[in-house]
């Protein structure tokens, strides 16, 4: 797990991560600050799958070294308004027996 | 009701998973995986349609290109279009310039809709059936689901309000983790089971599990509407023309 792995070692998982997901950090401080978000996001992700009660595993992935807020802002955009919900139709209403 | 559905199955789902990119534009690809689903249901062609088309031309209504929207107001914007084109001819860029270049594309090859209707809302029953008939565009609350990767996601998030628009393609049961919504996303098919999420159905909540039943929603077609000239329909026509012709001149 993560907290059994030293920093170096974890420092050469991002590296590899870096390749696999073709990523390359050149701004001052910009690749420790993200070295440091991955590890967090590392340790959330083995914290969680440590769990014999999951129903669902986490994995490393592109995301991995975003913040949450980042990931928002970049990847999600789904706009959810009542107003837009007022076609409710009968067609799909589910009746007892249905078949 | 079906105990269990998948639309990938039956041809109804583009198999190569799309990646929207650093693009808000998760609401065009639910708003057009919804519409090849329908359309392939009623006429048999499964064509991947333009989202880059939405991006770019839907900015009427409540759709704002890579900074959000809503498959409601796309299904919209598709009717009043008059159809929507493939991504063969009006390719995924994702980049929000809002120039929208569908006018110059010559081609006739285009996916119409009637219209769009909303399945009642907080009931997972009356969204299971409506999945046993046509792949729904839903909204789901996403944010903590960025390192899903397999099983069926019972985490945390809002079972109230959707930041997310997804496409549900299917339903089942899982013998270890109980019942599920075959959700497809637009993170590309690394992310999830390759690309799909499996979220928990049947939540104790009318809202469904992160909000799924909240704002359900999908394209309606019927046969005799259709508008599609699809090559394969296009040389039927042709041949069948051709045959009364030849019928004509003996």
């Amino acid at each position: 797990t993560e907290s059994q792995r030293n920093e170096g070692e974890v420092l050469t998982m991002y590296e590899q991560w870096l390749v696999e997901n073709g990523k390359n950090y050149n701004g001052l401080g910009e690749k420790e600050r993200r070295f440091k978000i991955f590890k967090d996001n590392l340790k959330r992700i083995e914290e969680h799958n440590s769990d014999p009660n999951r129903s669902y595993e986490r994995g490393l992935n592109k995301f991995s070294d975003l913040t949450a807020d980042e990931f928002q802002a970049s990847y999600l955009g789904g706009k959810m308004e009542k107003k837009s919900l007022s076609d409710v139709a009968e067609r799909y209403q589910y009746k007892e027996g249905d078949v | 009701l079906p105990d269990e559905v998948d639309w990938r199955e039956r041809g109804a789902v583009v198999p190569r998973v799309k990646r929207q990119g650093e693009c808000g534009s998760c609401w065009a690809f639910a708003a057009t995986g919804a519409v090849e689903g329908i359309n392939q249901i009623t006429t048999g062609e499964l064509v991947s349609l333009s989202e880059q088309e939405l991006i770019d031309c839907d900015r009427g209504n409540d759709n704002f290109g890579c900074a959000g929207g809503g498959a409601v107001w796309a299904f919209e914007f598709i009717k009043e279009n008059g159809g929507i084109v493939s991504d063969e001819v009006y390719g995924y860029t994702g980049e929000d310039t809002a120039a929208c270049k569908a006018i110059e594309m010559k081609t006739t090859r285009v996916v119409t809709i009637n219209g769009h209707e909303v399945v009642p809302v907080n009931d997972e029953m009356s969204l299971k059936k409506a999945v046993a008939y046509q792949p729904i565009s839903v909204m789901i609350s996403a944010a903590n689901m960025s390192d899903y990767k397999s099983g069926v996601y019972k985490g945390a998030c809002s079972n109230l309000w959707g930041d997310h628009n997804v496409l549900i393609v299917g339903y089942g049961t899982s013998s270890d983790e109980g019942d599920y919504w075959l959700i497809r996303n637009s993170w590309g098919p690394e992310w999830g089971e390759g690309g799909y999420l499996r979220l928990q159905r049947n939540f104790h909540e009318p809202t469904g599990k992160c909000a799924v039943a909240v704002a359900p929603v999908y394209p309606i077609k019927s046969n005799s509407s259709s508008h599609l000239l699809s090559p394969s329909v296009f040389k039927l026509v042709v041949l069948f023309v051709f045959q009364l012709i030849s019928l004509a001149l003996l």
